[in-house]
């Protein structure tokens, strides 16, 4: 059982680094077991260092930053055990544009070994989708569903079709 | 996995709405305020989450379509997520798996597991080995992305452990 | 004591009601104490029924609908007692552009009583700067400060010039 | 009210760097990481913040530039800002007021008015009745708007009485 943890935390780290990588074009991360001799036990710490920076605490990274690290760790994860089916609820509401695209082209790797569902207000992270559902309210307070084409969406998410379900 | 969802009195759902994913990337877009969070909290609902707080209400009640400016409110909230079975992922027969929940305004509630009657344990007992029915990291809600990071070193632990 | 206190609370909710309806576009709010006969010492409810909609417990609004509920509030606090300056860090961060246009307009109503700093990727926002400051790291992990013109920046607030401060 | 912010080997701020303020409204713009919010950090340390936590450190020495890629770590972190006091709303002569505060990588600490060593409590006292010392709800930051709404309602109660 402590050897089934070890191999899967040693999968995890790994793949994190790289996701940590591609992510944010270079720089470093880790994961590490606080006590070594308690391995069945003990927390996980994780260090991060984006390309060109020093290693501080990850509490001192932007919030972009820990939206990229975050998303890296939770991805690093499905490629150890993939999760069925994934839901990110606006994920990208921290990041750049820069950092929406390459959140978008991690998601699209992943897309063979998990399905998604994501909710979002960035275009760019609508690249990724296969179908795209609007949600709006005609009658007040009641929710409908609509399909919506990729060039009916504005920037932000803003949908600019009238047309039924 | 996911085949689709259908929600009837749910939340802001006071019109039986159905949506069908994608086997890769579904994405739900729309204004703030218009119910897409409110899709998640329906399959976090329909995979047997008990907390109220977790599905943002002060009481369970919460989720069933309590009215709106010309519309009376629902007598109960029903969800339902079908599951693809082809590969005969989960225990039973059919190629789909369909899970249902409701929830009437007396507080009775009901889960459905091809629209047969069952019990919430039977629920859990159909995802056990499935690697299905949410893991920690499997649905990441609005707000929740660096929680991760956030948590203490042993609660993120237990997040790892699920992954393990 | 408690007459100040009461007298400060009702400016704080009768200031509140109308920024609300403002940037809801209708829909009704207020503000209760706990506890009328413990006025010095008890909690306050918040409630929040944007337009439309039926009046629920403020946790189940959206990302967005919080954050225009909270921004109601808090300008709702500088009418009652201006603070002579605001520091706004990515306030809008869970808005659509509808409700972005509205924050701005409501923090340009705003800027003879208080002067604000306002941190933001949202392009719209920026319509209420009088001045645009970018913040960059050419050389790695060091931040330099450059003057920006808003033509200069992108829909969420990418910089595209390369001039020196 | 605020006229500039200087600061000097501030977290990511290794060189010196002025932001002078408009009266109306100044916008900060730019990538993630690229030290936007280290300015806010920047404000609520010189105006007496005492929590490394507060300014996403683990330790006050945390706000001291640490070093990059091709750049040394600096000895210290200044930060100065610079409020305008032409209506005399704060009890001093100047038509200026400057509060800077400064650390050292030995833990030494200073508080400058004017640029006069002065005590954490001569900055306070300089603030105190004018309304300008920060007020529960005059910094906003980063994923905190929503904080007064999930704040217990005893929690909230603090934050209007400051604005009582
Ligand atoms: N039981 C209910 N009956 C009717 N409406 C409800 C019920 N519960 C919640 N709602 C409404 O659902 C709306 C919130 O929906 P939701 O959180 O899904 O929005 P959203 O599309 O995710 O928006 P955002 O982009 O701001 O996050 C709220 O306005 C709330 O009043
Ligand atoms: N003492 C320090 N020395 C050098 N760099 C530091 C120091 N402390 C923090 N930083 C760096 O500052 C960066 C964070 O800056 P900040 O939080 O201001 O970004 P931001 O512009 O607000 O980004 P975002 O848009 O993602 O919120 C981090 O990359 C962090 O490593
Ligand atoms: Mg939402
Ligand atoms: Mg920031």
């Amino acid at each position: 059982s402590e050897r089934i943890f070890l191999d899967t935390f040693e999968v995890i780290r790994v793949n994190f680094i790289e996701l940590f990588r591609k992510l944010f074009g270079g720089g470093d991360a880790d994961i590490i077991l606080e006590d070594a001799e308690d391995v069945l036990d003990c927390g996980i710490d994780i260090v991060a260092r984006p390309p060109g920076k020093e290693l501080r605490s990850i509490s001192l990274l932007s919030g972009g930053e820990k939206t990229m690290t975050a998303v890296a760790l939770l991805f690093a994860m499905f490629k150890s055990k993939p999760s069925p089916y994934c839901v990110l609820d606006e994920v990208d509401a921290a990041l750049d544009d820069a950092n929406v695209d390459r959140y978008a082209a991690v998601l699209k790797e992943f897309v063979n070994m998990t399905q998604f569902v994501v909710i979002t207000h960035r275009k760019r992270t609508m690249t990724a989708a296969n179908v795209l559902y609007g949600v709006t309210m005609e009658q007040a307070g009641v929710s409908k569903r609509m399909s919506v084409r990729f060039e009916e969406v504005g920037e932000n998410g803003e949908i600019h079709t009238t047309r039924a379900a | 996995m996911l085949k689709s969802l259908e929600v009837f009195g749910f939340k802001s759902f006071a019109d039986r709405t159905r949506f069908e994913f994608d086997s890769g990337v579904t994405c739900v877009v729309g204004p703030n305020g218009s119910g897409k969070s409110n899709v998640v909290d329906a399959i976090k609902w329909i995979l047997g989450d008990q907390s109220a707080k977790s599905l943002r209400g002060k009481d369970m009640l919460d989720v069933i379509f309590n009215g709106s400016a010309g519309r009376k409110p629902s007598g109960f909230a029903e969800a339902t997520l079908t599951f693809d079975n082809s590969t005969g992922l989960f225990p039973s027969e059919s190629t789909e798996v369909q899970i249902g929940r409701r929830l009437y305004r007396s507080g009775d509630s009901e889960y459905l597991l091809n629209q047969a009657v069952v019990r919430l344990k039977d629920v859990k007992d159909l995802f056990m080995g499935t690697g299905a029915g949410t893991a920690a990291y499997s649905i990441i809600e609005q707000g929740r992305v660096d929680q991760i990071l956030q948590a203490n070193p042993t609660t993120r632990r237990v997040v790892f452990e699920e992954a393990a």
